[in-house]
């Protein structure tokens, strides 16, 4: 079933903070959607599929959420 | 393996540590035990020792602290963000901190504090984030029952302190690799219509996320479960999966564990005592019938009537020419039986007891 605009919301706000705390996705880009157009947060998140071994499509699909929903160590995974 | 950009180290291979204050989660005597395991695990693969003061300025402060902490780098509440430590140098630089909004434990609920430290502490002496998922300098916490640097956290930590005195060098589990043409399996079964591949601490299958296939520590789903599993089948009719290291054998539905498992494979099947472990097993959906391959020989027994049938053991090379005579992992795919020896893979028609072709054991990821 198509996400409810508040799940979809959710999910964006994980993307971002995410791309923010550990791929230096400076805060205050405009939020990812599933219809980002090309820019350095899609940027910031193909760099995260990369990392995980993801298939690179630069979309937060359910996969890369699931990865990004884990707890881990707050330390970037890219250099500061 | 990634060394922290701009390579910093630290140039005195003595080192003082400090924990500053104590969760409330575990007794002092754990926290301590917990912390000084973790740096065992770096010192015992470099020439670094560590000494554990109790007051003053240490190399290495250890802290437990939630929310904002004046380092500009606030904690988030229970869960996300467990930890994170600083690079070697002065002031704040090789300091760890634990948020306080998780619970620590000692044992595999989350979280465990040994595991979060370890992978702290390689923060603390140099390293950033591994992309190796097997590696202790992986970024998501995986706990999959023990604790120990991974071949990965080796190198990188010996690339920049060089490798300990000790005359004979710790070796750490290697992480599969997907594509490898020389993997080998420990045991495959099917999975409710999934076929998964298991080898050492690791579960692989092939999914339409991943470029090849899926690979994740076998705790992810079954965290009761042993490394090093030696057999499994399933059996469908029963939603059952069953799970065979040594002489004991668990059974799992889905993710859930079966209540009273292990059992022992001789009262509960009616093997010899000379059988000491199951090499390789399938069940045939349609007859029922589950194949046990035990060096060159293999059993029959029967799902149905719960028994061994009569007149086994046989030899393998009797009834199931020219897969060898010895078995890795078989599983069960459309009414054909897939035998794993080495790198081999047969495909088998146990109609017509032929085989009908051989491929690399790895034939099933997108390699």
């Amino acid at each position: 079933f198509p996400a409810t605009s508040k799940t979809q919301e959710e999910e964006e706000e994980v993307v971002q903070k995410y791309l923010e705390n550990y791929y230096n996705l400076k805060t205050g880009w405009r939020k990812i959607s599933k219809q980002t157009g090309p820019g350095q947060s899609v940027e910031k998140l193909k760099q995260m599929q990369e990392f995980f071994g993801l298939k690179v499509t630069g979309k937060p699909d359910a996969e890369t959420l699931k990865i990004m929903k884990q707890p881990r160590c707050g330390v970037p995974d890219v250099a500061n | 393996f990634v060394l922290t950009p701009g390579n910093p180290r630290w140039e005195q291979a003595q080192l003082t540590y400090r924990i500053e204050n104590y969760t409330p989660d575990l007794s002092r005597a754990d926290v301590d035990h917990a912390i000084e395991k973790a740096f065992q695990l770096w010192s015992d693969v470099t020439p670094l020792t560590f000494t554990k003061v109790s007051e003053g300025q240490a190399d290495i402060m250890l802290s437990f602290v939630r929310r904002d902490h004046d380092d500009n780098n606030a904690f988030d509440g229970p869960g996300g963000q467990l930890a994170h430590a600083y690079q070697p140098g002065s002031g704040i630089g090789g300091d760890v901190h634990f948020d306080e909004d998780e619970r620590w434990t000692k044992d595999f609920r989350n979280y465990n504090l040994f595991r979060v430290a370890a992978h702290e502490l390689g923060h603390s002496l140099g390293l950033a984030h591994s992309t190796d998922i097997g590696a202790l300098m992986y970024p998501s916490y995986m706990f999959s029952g023990d604790v120990q640097l991974a071949q990965d956290d080796i190198n990188g930590i010996q690339a920049i302190y060089g490798a300990s005195q000790n005359p004979n060098q710790p070796v750490g589990p290697q992480t599969p690799q997907v594509c490898d043409s020389k993997l080998t399996f420990d045991a495959i079964t099917t999975v409710r219509g999934e076929i998964m591949f298991f080898k050492d601490r690791f579960y692989m299958r092939a999914t339409p996320f991943y470029p090849e296939a899926e690979l994740n520590f076998i705790s992810v789903f079954w965290p009761h479960l042993p490394n090093g599993l030696q057999a499994a089948y399933e059996v469908a009719h029963r939603d059952e999966v069953l799970f065979f290291k040594g002489n004991k054998y668990w059974a799992v539905q889905g993710q859930d564990m079966l209540p009273g498992y292990p059992k022992d494979i001789h009262s509960s099947f009616g093997f010899p005592r000379s059988v000491k472990h199951i090499d390789a097993a399938v069940s045939a959906e349609q007859t029922g019938k589950t194949y046990f391959f035990v060096a060159n020989k293999y059993w029959r027994y029967d799902e149905y009537k719960r028994s061994m049938d009569a007149g086994y053991p046989k030899k393998i090379a009797d009834d199931f020419p020219g897969i060898g005579n010895k078995v890795d992992a078989v599983f069960e795919k459309d009414g054909f039986f897939y035998f794993f020896h080495g790198t081999r893979q047969y495909k088998f028609d146990p109609k017509t007891q032929r085989i009908l072709t051989l491929q690399k054991a790895n034939s099933w990821f997108n390699c």
